[in-house]
């Protein structure tokens, strides 16, 4: 099964 | 000293509709800018932005910057009671722990005042920067929306792929496999019912159709839908809201582990 990445994967915190 | 007035209220009782199940509790930013707000869904996997510019509104007060935590199902509840036809006034007060919803009838003969308990919400602020995708599509939101929700019944990924054939929507379940593609198609007489492609480099993910037809909720809200992809971001999956602004989901797509 794919793996779900998560938006922290690609933003951070501001 | 907040105090929103909008006219079209039915365009709040939608946004809540379309976001209310993928994030329960949220902080709604009242700024000079307009009413925003930004937040995650309890798997930190998607986001909803949203921009009511103040512009859109009729009447925009909104003194110092507030910021007012609300729980989404509360006020979903309170705005179902709004008619459809009915002006909505968002008031607020520093220092205050409610909100009110004024609810007012078109030939003013009936006003409803909703107080609503506010709570305090600790969310992270994610900074997202404007970035350049490798493509972006524009489609009739209908259109998504059913292809989503046919998608959804055979299985739970959906592969967006762009290429300059056309946009390609694919899932593969139990009982079977399903492929959908769309080409660019431009209706002059109609711009909303064209299929618009913009591509600068093929892109192909794979997304949790769940979310997808979560995000699909804000259907009614617009009659396009743009799809901004690039393999480096999450999907972004914009619907404007006319004049005012717009609902905006991030999602971040799954990987072959």
């Amino acid at each position: 099964t794919p793996l779900q990445l998560q938006l922290y994967n690609y933003f951070i915190q501001s | 000293m907040l105090e929103l007035r909008l006219i079209q209220g039915s365009l709040l009782k939608k946004v809540l509709e379309a976001i209310k199940d993928l994030v329960t509790e949220a902080n709604f930013d009242c700024s000079a800018t307009g009413f925003s707000l930004q937040a995650m869904d309890s798997s930190h996997v998607a986001l909803v932005a949203l921009l009511l510019r103040s512009e859109g509104f009729d009447h925009y007060r909104c003194d110092r910057n507030l910021s007012m935590g609300i729980n989404l199902n509360n006020m979903s509840k309170m705005l179902r009671c709004a008619g459809p036809e009915d002006i909505i006034t968002i008031k607020g007060d520093d220092g205050t722990d409610t909100v009110t919803f004024m609810f007012e009838s078109q030939k003013q003969d009936k006003i409803s005042d909703f107080e609503m308990k506010l709570m305090d919400i600790d969310s992270e602020h994610l900074g997202i920067p404007d970035a350049e995708y490798q493509a972006i599509v524009r489609m009739p939101s209908a259109e998504f929306a059913r292809i989503c929700k046919d998608l959804g019944s055979i299985g739970d990924t959906v592969v967006i792929s762009v290429t300059k054939e056309g946009v390609k929507f694919f899932t593969r379940g139990d009982v079977g496999s399903a492929n959908i593609v769309c080409r660019q198609n431009t209706s002059v007489d109609k711009p909303e019912d064209s299929t618009v492609i913009e591509m600068n480099e093929p892109v192909s993910l794979t997304f949790a159709l769940r979310y997808m037809n979560s995000f699909t909720k804000a259907t009614t809200l617009s009659e396009v839908v743009t799809i901004s992809l690039s393999s480096e971001l999450p999907v972004v999956v914009e619907y404007k809201i006319a004049e005012m602004g717009y609902i905006r989901f991030y999602l971040a797509p799954k990987i072959e582990d």
